[in-house]
């Protein structure tokens, strides 16, 4: 897979019934984070499975001021990775129940 | 600990902290 340099992950437990679910991104660059946030780096929020669009959250940040407008794309894709693959993995536990 | 809340216009709430150290050179 393409090294985006930026991660995300489950910021907690997936039940596999929540549409609306934690997720944490962190970037491994500081270099790409704006302003006061260099220091930081890791970026929590709760996203909806089924009614929200990776790339719209990672427009939101851009404007809340952690990215650059350039960055925008490769946030938006590492969300929709994780988000996939969220997605997968509940179809598979969905039907291995079954 | 330095996190902190960014609320965006939209009504989303963006938690700041720091990444644990592990995770930086993670591959």
């Amino acid at each position: 897979a393409e090294d985006t340099g930026v991660r995300v992950e489950l910021a907690e437990d997936d039940d596999g019934k929540k549409t609306s679910i934690a997720l944490k991104l962190w970037v491994e660059d500081h270099k790409k984070l704006k302003g006061k946030y260099k220091e930081s780096g890791a970026i929590e929020f709760t996203f909806d499975l089924e009614k929200e669009v990776p790339e719209v959250v990672a427009q939101e940040m851009v404007e809340s001021g952690f990215f650059h407008e350039s960055d925008a794309k490769t946030v938006g894709k590492s969300i929709k990775d994780r988000v996939a693959l969220i997605k997968w993995r509940r179809g598979r536990m969905a039907s291995v129940a079954v | 600990s330095a996190t902190a809340q960014v609320v965006h216009s939209a009504g989303r709430r963006f938690i700041v902290s720091p990444v644990p150290e592990d995770r930086l050179k993670e591959q």
